[in-house]
């Protein structure tokens, strides 16, 4: 299940960014 | 005698401006007005509080999604997935048909 935290991890980037 | 015109000069103010829109629209339909307050639309929206709801680690899975939401339709649920994970709402777990939020602790 590393797969899920990094998934995570990654998705968290993408809405740090995406918000404004 | 005196050059009067520049021809081809960089010209003065065009008016074509792009505007800062967000581009995030992926798929085929744009007609969704239906937005509400955090920019999503109302099937997106759907789709991000049920996600949200699912307790389990592993998150909940698009058939889960697309029986709860019997209204909706795969395609719709799959582009609205989409859209939440380009975002960053959402991400795919065990697999590519399993998804948690990302803002729900």
């Amino acid at each position: 299940l590393d797969r899920i935290a990094r998934n995570k991890r990654a998705a968290l980037e993408r809405l740090s960014s995406a918000q404004t | 005698g005196k050059p009067q015109t520049m021809p081809g000069a960089r010209g003065g103010m065009t008016s074509d401006i792009t505007p800062m829109s967000r581009p995030a629209m992926g798929g085929g339909y744009a007609g969704a007005n239906d937005m509400t307050n955090n920019g999503l639309s109302a099937n997106q929206n759907q789709v991000l509080s049920l996600i949200r709801s699912c307790p389990d680690p592993q998150g909940i899975s698009i058939q889960d999604l697309k029986q709860r939401l019997s209204g909706i339709s795969l395609t719709v649920i799959k582009q609205a997935v989409e859209f939440l994970s380009n975002e960053g709402h959402i991400f795919s777990t065990i697999d590519e048909d399993h998804f948690k939020s990302t803002d729900s602790d």
